[in-house]
């Protein structure tokens, strides 16, 4: 037996909206640790990490490690149906083949229970090495979507460049060129607003735009995001989930042939 | 000119 609840679906409802155009289907694992999903997209270019722990639901019981695949499109079509504030509680049995999705407004006058099918999916997962990184740029998410769309009108990928003290993101294409530097934060009052430039090396490696727009979907559920970079390894871009775990992007680099 | 490269080359199954 599995289930589990949130005091608030919005959670929820955010995560799936960062994950369902870049997967289509996927497993959720489900342990004492809590729930975790990890699955490449379909070019194998990208692949989604996601960590919900346990200590984040108001409840959390998980009788045996089990592993629910869902078709994302259907979880997240379900979930809309859930208001931001109800509560969402999540359950299966051990060998079912469906998901419960109740949702309870705050009130308590209105429940509603949707059964969401199971399918059995075989996915591939990788081992993601534990590495330090050359550079570590933590920036305010909604700046880091705009970056990334507003080069997008460019070109089809984007050159990122840390040095002390900042960093650039360029772009060239058909119609000319363009470059954004934005510069570590000398005061800042909110951590919100701040941009963090660590820097061990510096670093320069191009990224698919097109996949980095993906990954902006999760702007929503964090107001900072994190840039990890190494020499020709993949980027991580990660959206912490506040008290209850995080979205972790990994992004293969463009390189020379 | 530069090419994607696949994630699965840096990362391997378990």
């Amino acid at each position: 037996m599995f289930e589990c609840r949130l005091p608030k679906a919005e959670v929820l409802k955010k995560t799936m909206d960062a994950l369902k155009d870049l997967i289509k289907e996927a497993v959720w694992d489900v342990s004492a640790q809590g729930l975790s999903l990890q699955s490449m997209d379909s070019s194998h270019v990208s692949l989604v990490q996601v960590t919900l722990r346990t200590e984040g639901f108001d409840t959390f019981r998980c009788d045996k490690n089990i592993a629910l695949g869902v078709n994302m499109d259907t979880m997240q079509k379900l979930m809309k149906c859930a208001s931001n504030d109800d509560n969402i509680t999540l359950k299966s049995e051990d060998n079912g083949d469906l998901l419960s999705l109740i949702f309870e407004s705050p009130n308590g006058e209105k429940t509603s229970e949707y059964e969401m099918k199971l399918m059995d999916l075989d996915i591939e997962q990788l081992g993601i090495p534990d590495q330090e990184y050359s550079c570590t740029i933590k920036m305010p998410s909604g700046e880091f979507q705009r970056i990334c769309r507003d080069l997008s009108n460019i070109g089809e990928s984007v050159n990122i460049t840390v040095v002390k003290g900042g960093v650039d993101f360029s772009a060239k294409g058909d119609i000319g060129n363009a470059k954004i530097h934005v510069t570590e934060s000398s005061n800042v009052d909110n951590e919100k607003d701040a941009v963090t430039v660590e820097v061990n090396e510096p670093v320069n490696l191009t990224f698919a735009l097109r996949y980095l727009n993906f990954f902006t979907k999760a702007t929503p559920l964090s107001g900072q995001v994190s840039l990890s970079i190494s020499p020709d390894v993949p980027l991580v871009v990660a959206y912490e989930i506040e008290d209850l775990g995080h979205v972790k992007y990994f992004l293969a680099p463009k390189i020379e042939n | 000119s530069k090419q994607q490269t696949s994630i699965s080359s840096f990362f391997k199954p378990k």
